[in-house]
């Protein structure tokens, strides 16, 4: 892709065409084009030697940022621990709670589901027929006659009904917001805080869900979210798409949040371990 | 009504009185930031800024008064030049019933934009169909049924069958044994890289030669935008736009380049979750939003 004659020097332009394209962000790929052309100002600069030399620096650059939030997901002495899934609308997190539910599951889990988005049009629906699909059983509350059930009601019951079924891992699923609406982000908080009620130290994990094909955006809806309620934990979606999630380097660099794992299908089993090294590769590649 | 972040660099540029070469490639650094950082895709970003520094160093040499306004003046005219025309209100077929195809990635709004269209085609007083051809995603007729409950619109739907080309056929047949203006056909989300999923839109495609083919993109989408738009439009003959999630902070610029490089027009954008946000599309109040 990035042609090189063997005295040519190193196409620089082709480089940060290649940055910017995966969604970095031009906060991130200035500082690496300028250490980038720094270590082309020592030899070798020029050819083979010379690209080689400079697609060194933005992977070593790129992993210093990504390898310190490679964290897979684990589930820890607290029964059952509460995996709560939030994010914007359309981001895959009913999609997630299930791959999740599924994974738990094969390990030889009892998983409990948490039908919490009770306004979305068959977002209970949706979830029920994953429950079904992979054998989990998923607690939901039937709508009120104003709308849907109260989704902090709902997620309390939740909790409470994985107690009582001695359940080991319970994946909440909330409804998709935009961070920017303050009533619903206020709503979020409300689900954490009760959700703590039905189990001191719960939700054990708070994650956020992003689409990999989110651009600049993606940086302030992780902030918003992790400025609510404390975000323990990242998943992207859609890395089976031509997106290559790039935000996600300067997410790590200013929020430090673990990176569980990304989303590679529409399947129950397409949930990967997020391997830095991997994603690195595939976003150069 | 330039925003804050471009007044302070006109005032930057002020304070200078007449305007350097230096000023110039400062106030294009500033702007290529700010059209990169509005998810302005890079090439889009690259010729607008050429264009805007070869007029702007003809400026300098003609005048310096107010150069400043000047070089903002020419971002603000080459944004609206690539926005384009408005949103061009739906027409309708002379032969009934109109076929509206909406296409795109998973989960850029298409089943809530679908909603959204027959309400505002009810509201126009047009008999709407709406077809429920998503066989895969769960409950995805389930989500179109509660939908068209909500409006008292008819949808067809089949939670069993995985042939949503029948389903498309079987929706244009009923509409036009019932006299029904329009069919609005919500199709799954898939990526343009899925060669046997953009199959099954081809085939529905041919099946059902729509009047319409909307491609529906999210609003905080990045610089995949253009060469995605480009594959669905290649597959299927889109024929306009329709970007949602716009209540969000996302700027946008995802729409700026593809109408740059497709020239695709935009129909209608989505500003929330509800039936009524669907709004009709001002390209002066995109232009402002990714300068913002
Ligand atoms: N290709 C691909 N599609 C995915 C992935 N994860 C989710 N999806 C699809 O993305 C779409 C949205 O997924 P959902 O799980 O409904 O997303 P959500 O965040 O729960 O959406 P809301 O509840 O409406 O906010 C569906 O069509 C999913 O099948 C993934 O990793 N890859
Ligand atoms: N805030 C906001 N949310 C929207 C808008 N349009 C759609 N949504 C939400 O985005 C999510 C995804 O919408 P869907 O209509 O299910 O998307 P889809 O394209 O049909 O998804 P798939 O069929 O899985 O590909 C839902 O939570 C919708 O309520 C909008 O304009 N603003
Ligand atoms: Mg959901
Ligand atoms: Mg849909």
């Amino acid at each position: 892709l990035i042609g090189r004659a063997p005295e040519a020097p190193v196409d620089l332009a082709a480089v940060e065409a290649l940055l910017l394209g995966a969604d970095l962000g031009v906060g991130v790929v200035d500082p690496i084009m300028a250490r980038v052309r720094a270590t082309l100002g020592e030899a070798p600069a020029r050819g083979e030697a010379g690209y080689r030399r400079a697609m060194e620096t933005v992977r070593a650059a790129l992993l210093e940022r990504l390898a310190p939030c490679q964290s897979p997901l684990e589930i820890t002495a607290a029964k059952p621990y509460v995996i709560m899934l939030l994010g914007v609308n359309g981001s895959g997190k009913t999609t997630t709670a299930a791959k999740l539910a599924e994974r738990f599951r094969r390990a030889g889990c009892r998983v409990v589901l948490g039908a919490a988005d009770t306004f979305r049009a068959a977002a209970v629906e949706q979830l029920q027929v994953w429950g079904a699909r992979i054998g989990a059983e998923v607690i939901a509350q039937p709508p009120s006659r104003q709308g849907g059930a109260d989704p902090a009601a709902v997620a309390f019951d939740t909790v409470q009904a994985g107690v009582a079924r001695g359940a080991d891992v319970i994946c909440l699923d909330t409804a998709g917001r935009l961070h920017t609406k303050s009533n619903l982000m206020e709503e979020l908080k409300k689900i954490v805080r009760v959700v703590g009620k039905a189990l001191p130290g719960a939700p054990h994990e708070r994650l956020l869900v992003l689409d990999a094909t989110v651009g600049q955006n993606g940086l302030a809806q992780a902030r918003y979210f992790h400025e609510a309620v404390g975000v323990t934990g990242v998943v992207v979606t859609k890395l089976d798409g031509t997106a290559k999630g790039g935000i996600l380097v300067a997410i790590a660099h200013e929020l430090n949040v673990p990176i569980r794992c990304i989303g590679v299908g529409e399947s129950a089993e397409d949930l990967v371990d997020f391997n830095a090294e991997q994603f690195v590769e595939a976003l150069l590649g | 009504q330039l925003t804050t972040r471009v007044q302070s660099w006109v005032d930057r540029l002020r304070r200078g009185g007449t305007l350097s070469a230096e000023e110039i490639d400062a106030a294009l650094g500033q702007l290529r930031t700010t059209l990169l950082d509005a998810d302005v895709h890079q090439e889009v970003a690259a010729s607008l800024l050429e264009r805007v520094k070869s007029r702007a160093v003809q400026l300098r040499v003609q005048e310096s008064l107010n150069a400043a306004d000047r070089i903002l003046a020419l971002v603000g005219q080459e944004l609206a030049a690539l926005m384009g025309d408005k949103h061009r209100p739906l027409r309708l077929s002379s032969e009934p019933p109109t076929v509206i195809m909406l296409v795109g990635l998973q989960g850029s709004g298409k089943t809530t934009t679908a909603g959204k269209l027959a309400r505002l085609l009810k509201q126009q007083g047009r008999r709407v169909l709406l077809a429920a051809a998503d066989p895969r995603r769960p409950a995805a007729t389930e989500q179109l049924q509660t939908l068209g409950r909500s409006l008292l619109v008819d949808v067809l739907g089949d939670a069993s069958t995985q042939d949503a080309v029948a389903l498309c056929r079987a929706a244009v047949e009923r509409a036009r044994a019932r006299a029904t203006e329009v069919v609005i056909i919500d199709t799954a989300g898939r990526l343009q890289i899925d060669a046997p999923l953009m199959g099954e839109l081809k085939a529905i495609h041919a099946a059902v030669k729509p009047h319409e083919v909307w491609l529906v993109v999210d609003g905080m989408m990045g610089q995949e935008a253009v060469a995605t738009a480009r594959a669905f439009a290649g597959a299927v003959g889109v024929t306009g736009l329709v970007m949602t999630k716009l209540d969000g902070d996302a700027k946008g610029g995802a729409l700026l380049s593809i109408r740059a490089m497709t020239g695709l027009p935009v129909t209608y954008i989505g500003t929330g979750e509800k039936l009524e946000a669907l709004e009709p599309f001002h390209p002066d109040r995109m232009a402002s939003r990714i300068l913002g």
